[in-house]
C-alpha cells in the first residue's frame, strides 16, 4: 500500500532546485548550509528546530534531497499558518525512506 | 560539522 508522496511532483521540482543552488557535497547539504535558507522564512527558531527534526531523518546532521524537501514542504505550510506536528505524518515520509 | 548522536544534529538547538 503505497501512499503518495504529500509533497508534489512540482513541489519537488522546485525544492530540488533550491537544493542545488546551495551546493550539496556529495548529495547532502550540513546544517551550516540548511540553517540559513530556513532562518529567511522567518519562523521562531524552536519551530525551525522541530522541522529539522522532522526532517533529518537519519539524524546525521545533514539533509539530502528528499529530507531537504521534506524541511521545506514543513516551512511552506507552516507560512500558510500550519501547525508543524510534533512527528512526521506517514504520507510525509519520504518514498525511499519507508 | 555536526558529531552523530543526540540532539547536537540539529542546527537551531
Amino acid at each position: 500500500p503505497d501512499l503518495p508522496w504529500v509533497v508534489k511532483p512540482e513541489e519537488k521540482m522546485k525544492f530540488h532546485s533550491i537544493f542545488d543552488s546551495l551546493g550539496p557535497v556529495g548529495g547532502m547539504l550540513s546544517g551550516d548550509k540548511v540553517k540559513p535558507v530556513l532562518l529567511n522564512s522567518k519562523l521562531p527558531v524552536d519551530i525551525l528546530g522541530r522541522v529539522w527534526e522532522l526532517s533529518d531523518l537519519d539524524r546525521d546532521g545533514m539533509l539530502d534531497k528528499d529530507e531537504f524537501s521534506v524541511a521545506m514542504y514543513l516551512v511552506y505550510r507552516a507560512l500558510e499558518g500550519e501547525p508543524v506536528p510534533m512527528s512526521l505524518p506517514p504520507p510525509l515520509v519520504p518514498p525511499s525512506k519507508r | 560539522q555536526y558529531p552523530a548522536g543526540g540532539s547536537s544534529t540539529n542546527p537551531f538547538l
